[in-house]
């Protein structure tokens, strides 16, 4: 399917920690 | 988290010594939610560049320019702004309009989106929306609405629609949204 986010969705990666 | 689409992130610094496409760099390409943010947050925010500086973000496979076979039919929503909102509002609206075409906030006419450029000028700075073909009334008239939402522009405010074929050729005085 359409793969659609919302800002509040993008918003809550920013400071996510990358996963190695 | 993947995205819809891959995303190509550009830059461009005003070297008037050299050709217009020898000033405009490819950074780099993501597709993952986790790959925008390690992107953007190790990039310049667009109210520390220099004027004359742009960037950039386009579908992978779209360069950013008119000439482009899916830009040259279309046309942008441009967002002009005062030299005053470069100090209060310009991250936060290029912020927005990232979020806006990677999330495909704009439903089935999110395929028309060709991408979104942010224009830093000692006159004003620009940030636009561009879709693929200007005569898709409904597409632009739906991606106009959803994206000042995005924005949260007061609905007094107007923003104009700009079809490419008219910029590239008519000088600003004439150029009709």
């Amino acid at each position: 399917g359409k793969k659609q986010y919302d800002r509040e969705f993008l918003l809550d990666f920013q400071f996510m920690p990358a996963c190695i | 988290h993947r995205l819809q689409s891959r995303w190509a992130l550009w830059f461009f610094k005003n070297d008037r010594s050299r050709a217009w496409q020898d000033n405009l760099h490819l950074v780099t390409k993501f597709d993952t939610v986790e790959d925008f943010w390690a992107v953007y947050n190790h990039t310049q925010l667009p109210s520390k560049l220099s004027p004359g500086c742009d960037y950039s973000l386009f579908k992978d496979g779209i360069e950013p320019m008119w000439e482009d076979p899916r830009n040259k039919r279309g046309g942008r929503w441009l967002v002009s702004l005062s030299k005053q909102q470069r100090h209060m509002e310009l991250d936060h609206l290029w912020l927005e309009t990232l979020l806006c075409v990677i999330g495909e906030s704009f439903g089935e006419y999110s395929r028309e989106v060709c991408g979104a450029v942010i224009n830093i000028r000692t006159k004003g700075d620009k940030i636009a929306v561009w879709t693929q073909e200007a005569e898709n009334r409904t597409g632009v008239i739906h991606i106009g609405h959803v994206y000042k939402e995005c924005l949260g522009l007061p609905p007094k405010m107007i923003i104009g629609y700009q079809a490419h074929a008219d910029t590239a050729t008519k000088s600003n005085t004439l150029l009709k949204n």
